[in-house]
């Protein structure tokens, strides 16, 4: 379960925050997975003081500078939270960030990205410092995301190893050292569009199972 | 082709490397770190060890513009379809938003799946917490998370709020991050600022700050 309090000293009428929270939402929190498991729980609240303004102040309006200032910061913060989430799932050794770019539509992109970021395989990769891109490459394929195989690219820590859909020589010793960070990139580009998104998510590790073979009791 | 991981032999990578793909910088601070809020946790009960918090309250000074998203889970729990409710939406995926002046967690019991009592339960924890910070009981929003299909007893909250609401501190945020987690290993906060000058309010600055928690069970999909 996820539960998020967000506030601010902002002026922000409500249906205005609610419109920034979706917003801000969508692309953090929502942008997270664990374990594909989407709780009977999650809720993220967002409160407005306006405490930061002088009195009788404007609240701040949709399509203003001082609403686009507020949205940023709200995003940053969300964000940040989103990416806290995924390093600390339960089990985890690292976080994972998988880029998506070339994309035909913002639903490819999503389900692309979700499908290498859920795979047990390709995390289980990342647990192992294995920079084994053919799961990657599984994982987008199955996705229902439409590419062509021949137009895909992937890169693993910034070390590029399929191009065209095939294999790419590279060092494995510096892919081992790079898995070393405690963050993991895994960039995937479709070839079949302008539409992009990240997704968060974490490696799997015998801890996850420990841990939820043991929740209850 | 003979290529390597290094870009000078042959394939450059899809993303170089730049301050663009670096993560929001955060500030020091949570939910208190807006001005009009506090918070607290504490332990009230709904854990046995009494050194684990497990009742976290975030209450603003004055009634204060709200909006949530919640789960999509058609199996939601009682905090959620109470708390939509209190912010004006009937069905999920309705628009949430109003007023509100405090928001409570706890931890260790989910009060998912508990049908007509669970909801009674959050009903409960919104009159509680309504009385012991002065305002109507329709302000309060509520929250709960752990293990799911267990009733969640009120008593924790009938002992645990009054005091609670005593220690309320705007340096009570991290505690308040503490009492959330469940297998986090970690309190999750963050926060963010920017200045009034160049967009009408000279003088302000304003700030954005929060916490979270969420370790397992995780894809969240809300709206």
């Amino acid at each position: 379960t996820m539960i998020a309090v967000v506030t601010t000293d902002a002026p922000v009428l409500p249906h205005d925050l609610h419109k920034a929270l979706a917003r801000a939402a969508g692309a953090s929190f929502n942008k997270v997975t664990v374990d594909s498991d989407t709780s009977t729980n999650d809720s993220c609240f967002l409160l407005a003081s306006g405490a930061a303004a002088p009195a009788g102040a404007e609240p701040f309006a949709p399509g203003t500078p001082a609403f686009a200032a507020f949205e940023q910061a709200l995003g940053d913060v969300c964000q940040n939270l989103a990416r806290q989430m995924a390093a600390d799932g339960e089990g985890a050794t690292r976080l994972v960030t998988v880029n998506v770019t070339g994309a035909a539509t913002p639903a490819d992109a999503d389900a692309a990205a979700r499908a290498v970021a859920n795979s047990p395989l390709v995390k289980t990769a990342v647990y192992g410092h294995d920079a084994n891109w053919g799961r990657v490459a599984m994982a987008i394929g199955k996705s229902g995301a439409a590419f062509r195989q021949q137009d895909a690219a992937i890169d693993i820590m910034g070390m590029p190893v399929c191009r065209g859909g095939l294999t790419v020589p590279f060092d494995e010793d510096e892919a081992l050292r790079r898995f070393e960070n405690p963050e993991i990139v895994i960039d995937v580009d479709l070839g079949a569009g302008d539409a992009a998104t990240t997704v968060w998510t974490c490696d799997f590790s015998h801890d996850y199972v420990t841990i939820n073979g043991d929740y209850r009791s | 082709v003979q290529a390597s991981g290094d870009p000078a032999a042959g394939f450059a990578p899809l993303r170089p490397p730049s301050s663009a793909d670096a993560p929001p910088a955060s500030e020091p601070g949570g939910v208190t770190r807006a001005r009009g809020f506090r918070a607290v946790g504490v332990h009230a009960g709904f854990r046995k060890d009494p050194s684990r918090l497990d009742l976290a309250l975030v209450v603003a000074d004055e009634p204060c513009a709200c909006a949530a998203v919640f789960t999509r889970n058609v199996f939601c729990a009682a905090p959620v379809t109470v708390s939509r409710a209190q912010l004006g939406a009937d069905q999920p995926g309705e628009p949430a938003y109003g007023t509100a002046r405090a928001v409570v967690v706890n931890s260790g019991n989910a009060n998912a799946a508990t049908g007509e009592r669970g909801l009674e339960t959050a009903r409960a924890t919104t009159r509680i917490v309504g009385d012991a910070v002065g305002c109507p009981a329709d302000e309060v929003l509520v929250a709960s998370t752990g293990v799911i299909g267990e009733h969640l007893p009120l008593e924790p909250f009938e002992t645990g709020v009054p005091a609670a609401a005593a220690a309320l501190s705007p340096d009570g945020g991290a505690d308040a991050a503490r009492a959330i987690m469940t297998t986090d290993t970690l309190p999750k906060e963050a926060a963010a600022s920017f200045d009034g000058a160049d967009i009408g309010y000279a003088g302000c600055t304003f700030f954005v700050g929060g916490m979270a928690k969420g370790s397992g069970m995780i894809m969240p999909n809300m709206a």
